[in-house]
């Protein structure tokens, strides 16, 4: 039997949200350790992986590690019946064939149960390496979305350059071309309003806008994402959900011919 | 001309 309980569910729901525009079905391994999933999209330009630990939740029981392939479209559509203060479980029985997310409301006069049948899919796994970069941006995500959001009209691709001072967001397209440079944050009185660049290395990097508009799905997670860096290597776009884990999304980079 | 790379450049199959 796997059981967790969440007693802020919302987490789980933004989880949820921050992945299924990039996949909309992928397979969930549950081990005593907690859940893990990586999944690519479909064209396979960007991958996604996630980390639940067991020791977030409030409750968490996995008697045996468990593969579960799930619709999150269909996971997304009954997430949106749970209240925003509910408390979620995630339940599936032994030998069942479909997961069951029961929601609790605060004051415990409403528990809802919902049950989605599992799948059968065909999952590749990668080994992402071990990677020290030579670039780490750390900056608001509300910062992040509104630039990529804005650099999306200008065109496809969007080169990021960061150098010790700062990093530099450009685009260009049939309307025209801009771009957006943030410097190293001085004087911040909240860390979280903060832009913060390690360096080792200067790198200038283009990606596709469109992706990173996805990955910005998860900004609602956590007030900073990390963007790390190097050249000829994808990008690694981290949200950390709380202090139980983490989403990573990888987007590998564009480059001239 | 820019191409897309995928992420099977970058990261094998297990």
């Amino acid at each position: 039997m796997f059981e967790a309980r969440l007693a802020q569910g919302s987490i789980f729901a933004k989880v949820i949200e921050g992945l299924r525009e990039l996949v909309t079905e992928a397979t969930w391994e549950c081990s005593g350790n907690g859940i893990t999933l990586q999944a690519m999209d479909s064209s396979h330009v960007a991958l996604v992986s996630l980390v639940l630990r067991s020791d977030g939740f409030e409750t968490y029981r996995c008697d045996r590690n468990m593969s579960l392939g799930i619709s999150l479209t269909s996971m997304s559509k009954v997430l949106k019946m749970m209240g925003k203060d509910d408390t979620l479980t995630i339940r599936v029985n032994d030998d069942s064939d479909a997961i069951v997310l029961s929601m609790e409301s605060q004051n415990q006069e409403e528990f809802a149960e919902y049950e989605l049948r599992l799948m059968d899919l065909d999952s590749e796994h990668l080994g992402i390496p071990d990677t020290d970069y030579s670039c780490v941006v750390k900056m608001p995500s509300t910062k992040f979305s509104r630039i990529c959001r804005d650099m999306a009209i200008l065109g496809d691709s969007v080169t990021i350059c960061s150098t010790k001072d700062g990093v530099k967001f450009g685009a260009k397209g049939d309307v025209g071309q801009g771009s957006i440079r943030l410097n190293q944050s001085t004087n911040v009185d909240k860390e979280e309003d903060a832009v913060s660049i390690e360096l080792r290395e200067a790198v200038a990097l283009t990606f596709a806008v469109r992706y990173l508009n996805m990955f910005c799905k998860a900004a609602p997670l956590s007030n900073q994402v990390n963007l790390s860096m190097s050249e000829d290597t994808p990008l690694m776009c981290e949200f950390k959900v709380g202090d139980m884990g983490h989403i990573r999304f990888y987007l590998a980079p564009k480059i001239e011919d | 001309y820019i191409r897309q790379l995928s992420m099977h450049t970058f990261f094998v199959t297990l």
